[in-house]
């Protein structure tokens, strides 16, 4: 998986390794 | 090691939204019971509405009575004054 | 690879339970919007309910004012035929 992911909701760049937003705690794939 | 403990964050995660989306269900069936007050709150403020006009009507067709039997009443008692004058 | 597999299902499964959500949370919302509509159509009610007994309370009154009326016009005609007999 890559190494980081931007939340589509509010756009925070969160690690590779974490399931959920750190901030809104939406998951990677939510649209 | 790392896909697993990542597996465990994804379940538990999962766990997690689910218990969300029950109380969210809860609480829209709970809003839906009080809605239902709605249209019955409604009905009622019409009807009220609706005696109060009608009360309404009947009261000024009342006083409008009440105006003339005093005119002729005024009438009838003059009338008296003065056959008793004669 | 079955890891993996399944942590793709477990992060899909979230996303779904998530959307689930955000149209679990704008249904709330909205229900919120029409249950402020609650209290105000209490009130409205109350308001017509008061409204219909004053009215109510009103007419009777003026009714009774009325037959009061009626009586003393009756006796004042017949006063007035006797004096014309008279």
């Amino acid at each position: 998986s890559p190494s980081e992911w931007k939340c589509k909701s509010c756009t925070v760049v969160n690690q590779g390794s974490s399931i959920l937003c750190s901030v809104c705690e939406r998951p990677r794939l939510a649209d | 090691g790392d896909l697993c403990s990542k597996l465990e964050e994804a379940e538990r995660a999962l766990a997690i939204k689910q218990d969300l989306i029950d109380k969210l269900k809860e609480e829209v069936e709970q809003q839906k019971g009080s809605l239902e007050t709605v249209p019955v709150l409604t009905a009622q403020a019409e009807i009220y509405k609706a005696d109060f006009l009608a009360e309404r009507e009947a009261r000024e067709k009342l006083n409008q009575k009440k105006e003339e039997l005093q005119e002729q009443l005024t009438q009838a008692l003059a009338e008296n004054d003065r056959l008793k004058q004669d």
